[in-house]
C-alpha cells in the first residue's frame, strides 16, 4: 500500500484536482483506491457527493477519539465505482486549537492508516492550505510527496515555504521524503505562465521537478460539476493526458524503489 | 476610515487579487489607503515586493506583544506610491495553537487599527484561507466583508460555510456586518462557468450578490509579476474595469450609509 500525500500551503494551486485525478487513473488500472480529506473545507468529500455536514463518521473521529478504527469511517463514494472516501467535516479547523500544543499528535493518521494495510494499492491524501497538525500527520504519513503549484509568480513565494515545511519534517522521520514539485494551470498564451514555468526550472532540477506541466484546462471544472475524475469524463482532453503521464511516471519511479 | 475585509475559507479564489485590485483603484481616486496582510503565505506582503521572512516588525507583533502599536509596523510598499502595508510572516500560522483556546482573543486586531483613525480612509484586510483567529479578528475589525467566490461548482458549497460563519460572527456584533459575494473568475466560453453563476443568482439575491462579475484575465498574472495592481498596469483590461465598476458602487453605497 503506498500513501502519497497531495499537499502545498497555497491555496487554489490544484491539490484537490490533482488528488481526485491521479485517483481516477489508478482506477482505470484497476487499483483499490482511497482517498483522505483533511480539509475542513471538505472539497473532496463534496466532489464525489458526500455530504461533509452530515457525515457522520470521518477523519475528526480519528483525532478526537484514540479508540476510532479508520475502517469504520470508510464511505463509499456515490459518484466513482470503486473508488472509497475518508470524509471531512468542517470540524477539522478546531483541532490546531485543541491539540495543537500537545506533544506527540503528528502520527495519529500514520497509525490509523496502517491499519488499512492490503485492503488498499494506493492512498492519496489531499490536504487543506494551511501549515498545522493535519499537513503534518499527512507529511509524517506519506511514502511520497506531490506538491502541484501554479505556473505563477506568486506561487513560486509560496512554493519555497512549501519546501522548508518538508525539510522541516524530514528531520524527525526515519527515513527523508522524496517529493515531486508539478506545475499545474500553465497556459502557454500568457507570458507570465513561461516566465515562471523557466524560473522553476532553472531552480529546481533533477527529480524534485516534473519535467511535464499540467495545462489550464476548462474541463476541469465541467469534470467537478458532474462529481467524476476527468479521465472518465474526457479522457482525450489535454489535463487528462498530462495527468496520465504524470501516473505513469509515478508509478515507475515506485517500481524502481 | 473604512475597513473592508476581503475573506472566504476556499483557497485561490482571488482574496488576494480583489484586496490588489481595489487598493489600486481606491490611490487612483486620491485615496490614503492601508492594506493588511493575516495571511502565514504573505502572498500580499510578496505582491508588493516587500521580504515576508526578514519582516522585523509584523501583524504578529500585534498579537503577541500587547504593548506593539500599529502605527510601528506599518511599512512603504516599495512598487506602489501611496500604499502601506501592514505586512505577515510565516510564524502568523502558529497563532491559533498559542491563542486559540483563550477568550477575548477576538478584537486585537480592531482595537490595533482604532489607533489608525485619520491616517488613512481605507484598510483592506487580505484574510487567509482558513477559519481561525485570524478570520475572526479580522471580520470583528471590518465595517463591511467582500466574499470573492469562483463561478465554479465546488467553490459554491465553500460559500455556504463561509456564510455561516459571517452569522456566526454576526450575533457577537453590535451590528450585523453587511457582506457582499463578488463572483470571480468567470470564464463565458466554458458551460460550467455559466451554471455556477447562473446558480449564485438564484440562490442569492438583492443586495449580498454583486450583479457584476470578475471575469478570467490572464493580465492578472502579468500584473502579480510586476508586483503593480492591474488598474495601473493594464487599466483598459477587462478585469480591471470589472473591478472599478465593483469600486464604484461599493464606494456609492458606502456613501449612502
Ligand atoms: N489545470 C487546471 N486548469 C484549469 N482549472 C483548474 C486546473 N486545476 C484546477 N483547476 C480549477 O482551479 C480551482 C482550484 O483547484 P483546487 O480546488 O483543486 O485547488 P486546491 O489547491 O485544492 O484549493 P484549496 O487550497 O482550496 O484546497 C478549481 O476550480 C479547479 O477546477
Ligand atoms: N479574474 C482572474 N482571472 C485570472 N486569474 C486570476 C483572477 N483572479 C485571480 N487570478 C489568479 O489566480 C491565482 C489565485 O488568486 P489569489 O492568490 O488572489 O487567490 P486567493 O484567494 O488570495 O488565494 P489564497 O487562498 O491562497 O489566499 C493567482 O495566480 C491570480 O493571479
Ligand atoms: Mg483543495
Ligand atoms: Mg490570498
Amino acid at each position: 500500500m503506498k500513501i502519497w500525500t497531495i499537499a502545498n500551503q497555497k491555496g487554489g494551486v490544484g491539490k484537490t484536482t490533482t488528488v481526485v485525478t491521479l485517483a481516477g487513473g489508478l482506477l482505470e488500472r484497476g487499483e483499490k483506491v482511497l482517498v483522505v480529506d483533511l480539509d475542513p473545507q471538505a472539497s473532496l468529500t463534496s466532489y464525489f457527493g458526500l455530504d461533509a455536514e452530515a457525515a457522520e463518521h470521518s477523519v475528526y473521529n480519528l483525532f478526537a477519539d484514540k479508540k476510532a478504527a479508520a475502517i469504520d469511517i470508510v464511505a463509499r463514494t456515490q459518484s466513482t465505482e470503486g473508488l472509497d472516501v475518508l470524509p471531512a467535516v468542517p470540524a477539522l479547523a478546531t483541532l490546531d486549537r485543541q491539540l495543537g500544543s500537545r506533544q506527540g499528535q503528528g502520527l495519529i493518521l500514520r497509525q490509523a492508516l496502517a491499519s488499512l494495510e492490503g485492503l488498499y494499492d494506493h492512498v492519496l491524501l489531499d490536504c487543506p492550505p494551511t501549515l498545522g497538525i493535519l499537513m503534518i500527520n499527512a507529511l509524517a504519513a506519506a511514502n511520497r510527496v506531490i506538491v502541484p503549484t501554479q505556473t505563477e509568480h506568486l506561487a513560486l513565494k509560496g512554493l519555497e515555504r512549501m519546501l522548508r515545511t518538508l525539510e522541516m519534517v524530514n528531520r524527525s522521520r526515519p527515513s527523508p521524503l522524496e517529493y515531486l514539485i508539478v506545475p499545474t494551470m500553465f497556459d502557454r498564451r500568457t507570458r507570465a505562465s513561461t516566465h515562471a514555468l523557466r524560473e522553476l526550472r532553472e531552480r529546481y532540477e533533477g527529480p524534485s521537478l516534473w519535467s511535464g506541466v499540467i495545462p489550464v484546462d476548462t474541463r476541469f471544472r465541467e469534470a467537478s460539476e458532474l462529481g467524476l475524475p476527468l479521465c472518465q469524463v474526457a479522457p482525450a482532453s489535454r489535463g487528462a493526458k498530462a495527468f496520465l503521464e504524470l501516473l505513469a511516471e509515478l508509478l515507475d519511479s515506485d517500481s524502481d524503489r
